[in-house]
């Protein structure tokens, strides 16, 4: 089961999900594969691939398969990027069947895992493009604030317009309310006028906002080591419980 | 003086910032030009600028001047992008000089205001880089966050590259701490680290982690309008006046 995460928007906690997501799945004895396809690298950068010498850039150039540059991190297996990544969307642009090389470098290792998590930069460009053209499944993480909400109307055009040309598998998952802070009265509004308005699962699990989930990066692990007991390992493993029931895995 | 706002790590008040700093300057009696390079048009729509006919879109690709697309809101004007600012970069690709078309832009109306502020999107390609190689000054806003801290080298690194090639007067102005929260430990390490390892300034002022500073947005108002009394408020307008301190204006 390949699921992307995605959201244009910046900082709603795409990575953050991608990783305690994946460690959580992990944790019940998935096979689980991060793919880090975004050139900032937070994911790599994270879970301590600090200088990969072989990246998704050389993966997305076809110069490299997967298998080559996988790293091992906290039971899964990690497919590092970095800024090299950001060159591959003008490189690649002229290749025919520029949105599917993702697709393909995927169908070699996708039998080796039971999922397989993509996390995607802030944008809808050909990297983004490449993982819904490869993914089954999207996860949409989004914090419940106006801002945040005005992208939701292009991400999902985006995903109907690759799922007619690309992709007739595509589906979004659903929704993943995060950084939720139970003393904002707005962000109850904005659930309900998303619940009202859009006609896209809204998962039951919440990512509630939690220190220790913003800790986890600067000790390289996951919430679900750093601080097992804390709201966000507990909102975590019961958003992977979840994510099991969803996809019968 | 023209001042951009960059972080190419998504979520870091960008957009946040651009719109408060402006509004407060603004109230301060100073004529302001708030242009908004971020094809996902966050600034414009928080400022009600839902369907422009003509943005800077047009303005890029050379075919309208930044005097035809301006629209006013609280008392200052708003130059507004939308989606269509997405092939605004792979349709310059091939210009020559296609990193100074904004700096010739702007040159019709600097003289018009005392503050051009430039809101960029979340990465650091030709959008961002037109902005750099026209602006005087740059702001970076970032939260005290590890994963934060991770592109200030790449965005040190891009600076002294443009300053180099395209722009010699460039400076970075400073970097602005957001969404600080007093209670986070983690925090104070990260500012302390910036301020041993960087040659950078950072700001006195920072800005506090304030709901009514997310609020904002969806009364269609910057925080000073909004919540006058507000922490973010008196944050912002703090911001104003040590911005007015070192640009000398
Ligand atoms: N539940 C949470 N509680 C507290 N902080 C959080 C939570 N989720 C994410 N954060 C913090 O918010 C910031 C943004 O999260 P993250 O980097 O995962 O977002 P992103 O969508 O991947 O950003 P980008 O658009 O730059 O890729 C990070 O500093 C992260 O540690
Ligand atoms: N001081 C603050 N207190 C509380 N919330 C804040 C504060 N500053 C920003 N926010 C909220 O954090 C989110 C991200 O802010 P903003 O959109 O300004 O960041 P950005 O860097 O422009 O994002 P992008 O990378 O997508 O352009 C928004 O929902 C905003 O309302
Ligand atoms: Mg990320
Ligand atoms: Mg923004």
């Amino acid at each position: 089961m390949i699921i992307t995460v995605i959201n244009q928007k910046g900082g709603t906690g795409k990575t953050t999900t991608s990783v305690n997501l994946g460690c959580a799945l992990a944790q019940t004895k998935k096979k689980v594969l991060l793919i880090d396809l975004d050139p900032q690298g937070n994911l790599s950068y994270w879970l301590g691939v600090t200088a990969p010498e072989l990246t998704m850039a050389d993966v997305m150039m076809q110069e490299a398969k997967i298998a080559d540059i996988l790293q091992e991190r906290e039971g899964l297996s990690v497919a590092p990027s970095d800024m090299s990544l950001a060159d591959v969307e003008i490189n690649i642009a002229s290749i025919e069947q520029r949105e599917s090389v993702l697709k393909k470098a995927l169908e070699e290792v996708e039998a080796d895992y039971d999922y397989i998590v993509i996390d995607c930069p802030p944008s809808l460009s050909l990297l983004t493009v490449n993982a819904l053209t490869a993914t089954e499944r999207v996860i949409v993480p989004l914090q419940m604030e106006v801002l945040s909400l005005q992208g939701l109307d292009q991400i999902v055009s985006s995903v109907a317009r690759i799922k007619e040309v690309l992709n007739d598998k595509l589906e979004i998952l659903g929704l993943l309310p995060v950084m939720v802070d139970g003393r904002r009265n707005l962000s109850r509004e904005i659930y309900d006028y998303i619940e009202e308005n859009y006609d896209l699962n809204l998962f039951e699990s919440k990512i509630r906002s939690n220190v220790r989930v913003s800790e986890a990066p600067s000790f390289g692990e996951s919430v679900l080591s750093y601080s097992p007991n804390s709201n966000g390992a507990e909102d975590y493993r019961q958003f992977a419980k979840e994510i099991l029931k969803l996809t019968k895995n």
